[in-house]
């Protein structure tokens, strides 16, 4: 595996507050399940419409997932399987090395 | 041999490294490569002149990639601009023009040291790698670490931040080192150029604050073209504007340094997509998004050389 399998079951999450009592809600999670934020560049930056793009790992996604759906927060996951995406994003380099 | 380097796939640094070594080598008539100095971690800091040689003065177009390690399709494209550049140099009128009329100082890779570790450690490193005396966490975030407005709104003073400005401005090693080139080259550059990913976005100065640039009709009629020329290849949509607007508003940023230190068009590329494979663009789309963005940038070009 590619990093040694460690994006295994991690996810990337797209959230965008409809309000700011939703976007206060989503910088608190981030902050508490430390996750890796792909877009806006940092937790400063989520406010209400701002198209949010988290990556969390396998455990936390499970914990970040439940607090959205019980906070009545749409999310999209845009990535449910982050070593794969990994693994296919350079598909001929994987072959490569597998050769 | 170069026939054999596919500009369709990601490449390490050491690939790219070896690749500008073979064009310094064997495409002289077009490209210089030279060292703007090293890394934190004390790797080389190549950029590749292009252009025609000239006994004359000639104004030039700085174009950078891979600020932030994470976003590969900045260094694919770099590479792209390098290969349309020399394949079509004969062939293409308005590349001829552009190689005749201006020098282009390319640099692949800006942060080195994160590229690398984003290929061999942590595929989603952002920042330098630069060590922090007190906090165990590494690196700056070297489009933050720039003297403008430094450590000012959207950037963060807490190491572990991935928006981190620093110990204090041009601490990296490689924005020291492109800054002083840059500073050494002011009057010859007549843009900057910058690429990143992902949002598709086209933005210029300025990023620290709401407020118009004093050529603003300029910049924008450039911006207003170049998005079009983009589109007009596979119908992709890039928003433009001042990067605080458009984007968010952030301090510290190349581009804005790169127009407060007299370069009249400083530009920010952020790449494709908008999200749906975010920094994993698959090697399938890298072919698309540099002919869109190659149109772009030559759409740039052209303008700088008219009077505006």
């Amino acid at each position: 595996y590619l990093y040694d399998n460690r994006y295994a079951g991690d996810k990337v999450i797209r959230v965008v507050p409809e309000n700011d009592k939703e976007a206060e809600t989503l910088k608190i999670l981030s902050q508490q399940l430390q996750v890796d934020l792909w877009q806006p560049g940092s937790i400063s930056y989520i406010s209400k419409n701002a198209i949010t793009d988290v990556r969390v790992t396998r455990n936390n996604s499970q914990i970040l997932l439940s607090c959205l759906q019980q906070a009545n927060i749409h999310y999209k996951v845009l990535i449910s399987d982050l070593q794969k995406a990994v693994e296919k994003q350079s598909g001929s380099r994987s072959s490569r090395n597998r050769r | 041999s170069l026939s054999g380097y596919s500009y369709e796939i990601y490449h390490s640094l050491e690939e790219i490294q070896n690749w500008m070594y073979h064009l310094n080598k064997t495409r002289s008539d077009l490209v210089h490569m030279f060292c703007v100095g090293k890394s934190y971690e004390g790797r080389p800091l190549f950029v590749l002149k292009l252009g025609k040689r000239s006994a004359g003065y000639k104004k030039a177009v700085w174009i950078d990639c891979g600020i932030h390690a994470r976003e590969w399709i900045g260094p694919a494209f770099c590479q792209w601009f390098v290969k349309e550049a020399l394949h079509t140099y004969q062939s293409d009128p308005a590349m001829r023009r552009m190689l005749n009329q201006l020098y282009f100082y390319i640099m692949p890779i800006f942060n080195v040291d994160g590229y690398h570790f984003s290929w061999t450690h942590d595929r989603f490193w952002r920042k330098t790698r630069s060590k922090n005396s007190r906090f165990h966490c590494h690196g700056v975030d070297a489009n933050r670490n720039w003297k403008v407005n430094w450590c000012d709104e959207g950037a963060s003073l807490h190491p572990c931040d991935d928006t981190y400005c620093g110990p204090f401005p041009e601490s990296e090693p490689e924005v020291k080192a492109v800054a002083h080139f840059l500073r050494q080259h002011r009057k010859q550059m007549k843009a900057y150029l910058s690429f990143h990913a992902y949002a598709q976005m086209l933005l210029y100065p300025y990023s620290y604050k709401y407020a118009m640039i004093p050529n603003f009709s300029c910049v924008e009629s450039a911006a207003f073209n170049a998005v079009n020329a983009l589109q007009s290849v596979y119908g992709i949509r890039y928003q433009y504007g001042p990067a605080s607007s458009t984007l968010y508003v952030s301090s510290g940023s190349s581009m804005d340094w790169a127009y407060k230190n007299g370069i009249p068009y400083a530009f920010a590329f952020e790449l494709r997509d908008t999200g749906h494979f975010g920094f994993l663009l698959p090697e399938t789309l890298i072919k698309p998004t540099c002919t869109e963005t190659m149109l772009a940038v030559k759409n740039i070009t052209m303008h700088l050389l008219k009077k505006c």
